[in-house]
């Protein structure tokens, strides 16, 4: 049954739903409730797929994305790839809040979330470092790339573009991405 | 990846996202979830969506902003959520994600698409009823 309020999420991260909850609760607006919820994740490092600490990239290093909208004003604010910023939500909370952009990514995002007041630390983890070097002792398997020399099957990189013929039927490779690596 | 979306008494709808993406990425990736109408929707006047899963695939279908259009039509949102599953698996049929879909009024639903080692969807709803952790089968 059609209640309202409302507080609904991916996945059974039930500190999230109550965080959001309770500051719903104690007076908070809709926008106050997803960024606290979502902060709740961050923090905890939910099922290792939220915040610091996991995922790491090809380099070892942890980057986060996430994204705010404001259903009444269509208003959004938003980073991709941030570097050593723990708080994404709250980041793009303030990409919303103060500036006129939409979207900002990398290194750039960092230094905006810098000049906001967010602490720059490292977010790597004895987690991702595990993972990681676990993955290149595995020569790099399973990896996201495709019709390059050497094999990505076999291989580490760099890798460069394969010349001739390659295989234009290849798609993603489902085993990677499961109930523990997403987005 | 966490997707949220939170409706208050006023109807107020916000939806936001937080991930640390795909593990072993290539540097540099970003996945759907900071991508508007992918990894979440969100307009006051019809509900909102968000998704989980992977994100390559995912953001190429804009599920979430099409899940909002389908129930400013009127559409139940499990069947809003649905029908952005099935258009994504007519071109991968074993893609791994899902949906979570909230009207206006407060109703909500899921859906996820079946592939091995997913077949159940778990999410996490909380109304004046209580909370409780819900569980949907893909499809």
């Amino acid at each position: 049954a059609a209640q309202l309020p409302l507080v609904i999420n991916t996945w059974p991260f039930k500190d999230a739903t109550q965080r959001a909850w309770d500051t719903l609760h104690s007076g908070g607006l809709a926008l106050d409730a997803v960024e606290k919820g979502c902060s709740q994740c961050e923090f905890e490092q939910c099922d290792g797929t939220v915040g610091y600490g996991g995922s790491p990239d090809e380099h070892g290093e942890t980057t986060l994305d996430a994204m705010i909208m404001n259903g009444n004003t269509i208003e959004v604010g938003a980073v991709g790839n941030l570097r050593r910023i723990k708080s994404a939500i709250s980041v793009a909370r303030a990409v919303m809040e103060h500036s006129s952009h939409s979207l900002l990514v990398g290194e750039s995002a960092s230094i905006f979330a810098q000049n906001m007041g967010f602490l720059s630390e490292d977010l790597t983890s004895n987690t991702s470092l595990s993972i990681h070097a676990e993955w290149l002792s595995k020569k790099c398997q399973p990896n996201y790339w495709k019709n390059v020399f050497p094999s990505a099957k076999t291989s580490c990189g760099p890798y460069k573009r394969k010349e001739g013929q390659w295989s234009k039927r290849h798609r993603m490779p489902a085993h990677v991405v499961d109930v523990h690596n997403h987005d | 990846t966490i997707g949220m979306i939170v409706i208050d008494k006023s109807r107020s709808i916000v939806a936001g996202t937080s991930t640390n993406g795909a593990t072993h990425k290539i540097p540099g990736r970003v996945g759907d979830s900071p991508i508007v109408g992918a990894g979440a929707y969100a307009d006051s006047t019809a509900g909102a969506a968000a998704a989980t899963g992977m994100g390559d695939i995912m953001m190429r279908f804009l599920p979430s902003y099409q899940a909002v259009e389908y129930m400013r039509l009127g559409m139940e949102p499990t069947t809003a959520c649905q029908k952005v599953i099935a258009r994504i698996q007519k071109y991968y049929p074993k893609f791994f994600g899902a949906i979570i879909c909230a009207n206006r009024t407060g109703g909500y639903g899921a859906a996820c698409s079946k592939c091995p080692g997913f077949n159940q969807f778990h999410f996490m709803v909380h109304n004046p009823s209580g909370t409780s952790e819900q569980i949907v089968d893909c499809i």
